[in-house]
């Protein structure tokens, strides 16, 4: 393991861990360098397979996996203390997180080169893979697994598809939470779980059925592929629903953090926030989704001149 | 650039401490850290993991979709659908999942359908962040899958 990526005092840390950790950076294709932060097992290191972690975006930092999801560490609400998490999963693998895209968290590209796509980050997470063994030699053949969540379901497998190809990697499998599989299943079935939930009524469903799908259609409606402009209007009216009238889209039934803000598009509030963020957490907006094309469409007017 | 609805601004305070930067080994050429990047220029390219998942089913790789079943963003029922439509072999009958719970009694964590490689499993009552909603059944899960066992 390489010693100057060695963690030796990690400031507020209220208990003292009995695995090792570390932090740094692993080279990815040319001018990018990706910061990792590894924690090794807390049972047993040698043994226990190695898991990386990469949380979704596309753009969003892998270390709020760490402190805040499956790692061994929880900051507090004071930025100070840092305490233990009796569920972390180090309990059974060595985990790394890795910050990801170039321009995610602390990794950096030294010709400031911020583009990115799904294979340029497959790529540049395979090559700095492969520095990591270059690193810690002593995990080189070790069950390996590639976890993930959100939009890491489109970074999991297109990095495992690489990673299964390489002799030199063990390759056992891969995990995904609540990822992005496919765009016109997840956005089929969103309709179905809002009536499911109660958010939409028997008039409104009715509605939609009618209006995006064939007469006398059996099985799942596609409503994504309609082409009827009051089903995409209708369309638009559940993906509002879901995303701005003040529920919490990561959990139903949680609070939204901070309250809600405001139930309304302003646009001259909101351009900032778009023009800044060409993603969503995981996909804000969906390419060619009713919401994506009106976001579209605000950005072209001028500022002021629509609320 | 935070996601809608959470917080964890404790986190962002946290990581752009000087000390926590040193301590971190963090080079001087990183940006200041977000949860989620205002510089990255990203091009999504797939609408879909068919292929991949196809590709890796192929390779013998053993795959597990997981989530709770309370999330919008990427909802449960889209995950199912997708996995059934790999038609992965040796279906069994979706089933619920138990965990234990601190006060000892055994609980309800959710329901999985497995299938020789593939396994999809929801985690109830939680949302997008299984290990933060749900820590115990979240790492049960984990656990089973790396080692291999039955849910």
């Amino acid at each position: 393991a390489p010693e100057a990526d060695l963690i030796t005092n990690l400031p507020g840390l209220s208990f003292q861990p009995n695995f090792k950790q570390f932090s740094g950076y692993l080279s990815g294709v040319e001018t990018r360098r990706l910061h990792y932060w590894f924690v090794e097992s807390s049972s047993n290191p040698s043994r226990d397979p190695l898991v990386l972690w990469l949380n979704g975006g596309p753009g969003c930092s892998s270390l709020l996996g760490l402190l805040t999801e499956n790692g061994p560490f929880q900051v507090k609400e004071d930025a100070e203390t840092v305490i233990q998490n009796p569920f972390s999963w180090n309990q059974v693998a060595n985990m790394i997180f890795l910050e990801s895209p170039a321009g995610v968290g602390f990794s950096f590209d030294t010709a400031k080169n911020y583009t990115s796509s799904d294979d340029d980050a497959a790529l540049n997470n395979y090559y700095a893979l492969k520095d990591f063994f270059r690193k810690f030699p002593e995990y080189a053949g070790r069950d390996f697994y590639i976890t993930g969540e959100s939009y890491g379901g489109i970074y999991v497998p297109t990095l495992s598809n690489l990673v299964m190809k390489d002799p030199d990697m063990n390759l056992k499998g891969f995990a995904v939470g609540n990822g992005l599989s496919d765009d016109k299943m997840n956005d089929n079935s969103l309709v179905y779980f809002v009536y499911y939930h109660g958010l939409i009524g028997d008039k409104e469903w009715f509605g939609l059925l009618d209006a995006c799908c064939p007469k006398n259609f059996s099985g799942i409606c596609d409503f994504q592929g309609s082409e009827d402009l009051k089903c995409r209007q209708k369309l638009i009216g559940i993906q509002m629903l879901v995303w701005n009238s003040g529920l919490n889209v990561y959990n139903l039934y949680k609070e939204c953090y901070g309250g809600v803000k405001d139930l309304t598009l302003h646009f001259d509030k909101t351009r900032g926030k778009f023009q800044s963020s060409n993603f969503g957490w995981p996909f804000m907006f969906l390419k060619n989704s009713p919401v994506s094309q009106r976001r579209e469409k605000f950005l072209s007017m001028l500022p002021g001149s629509v609320d | 650039a935070s996601p809608p609805c959470t917080g964890d601004l404790q986190v962002i305070k946290y990581l752009n401490r000087p000390d926590v930067r040193e301590a971190l080994h963090i080079s001087e050429q990183a940006l200041e850290w977000t949860m989620c990047s205002s510089v990255l220029k990203y091009k999504r390219q797939y609408t879909t993991m068919m292929p991949q998942y196809q590709a890796a089913l192929e390779k013998k790789l053993r795959i597990l979709v997981y989530n709770g079943d309370v999330d919008m963003a990427c909802n449960f029922l889209g995950d199912e659908w997708f996995v059934d439509s790999l038609k992965p072999e040796n279906p069994q009958e979706r089933s619920p999942w138990y965990y234990t719970a601190a006060d000892g009694t055994k609980q309800n964590a959710g329901f999985f359908k497995a299938f020789d490689q593939i396994t999809f499993v929801t985690i109830r009552g939680s949302g997008h962040m299984v290990p933060t909603d749900k820590p115990k059944p979240g790492l049960d899960m984990f656990v089973n899958f790396i080692q291999n066992k039955p849910f």
